[in-house]
């Protein structure tokens, strides 16, 4: 799950 | 715009010899080879998902060299006690991303 507004693309989410 | 860039050339030349070591695959590292470093820093994971937030300038899920350079600034910094800002500094932008 990826927090609003945040990138798929970092490894550390 | 045409600050000289925080990451010093003494500096940079220690960050590339990193990120070379790391296998770069067309001049660019994956997460997953990048995060394994991050971590070896033991700097929390909220901290180092900040550091890649920031150097991860166009956000492609890789980093280049530049990008890299960013990011290992960013964690030896935290490492002597500062914080790691919420947005990229102008200064700390890589000169070939401005």
């Amino acid at each position: 799950q990826y927090p609003a507004g945040g990138s798929s693309t970092n490894p550390f989410l | 715009a045409d600050a000289p860039w925080v990451v010093k050339p003494e500096e940079k030349m220690k960050f590339d010899t990193i990120f070379e070591s790391l296998g770069p695959v067309g001049g660019m590292l994956s997460g997953d080879k990048v995060k394994p470093v991050l971590l070896n820093s033991n700097l929390p994971v909220d901290i180092l998902g900040r550091v890649w937030e920031l150097s991860d300038i166009d956000r492609d899920g890789m980093l280049d060299r530049d990008e890299f350079s960013v990011a290992m600034f960013l964690v030896y910094r935290a490492l002597e006690g500062e914080s790691v800002p919420m947005s990229l500094p102008p200064p700390l932008v890589p000169p070939s991303k401005r």
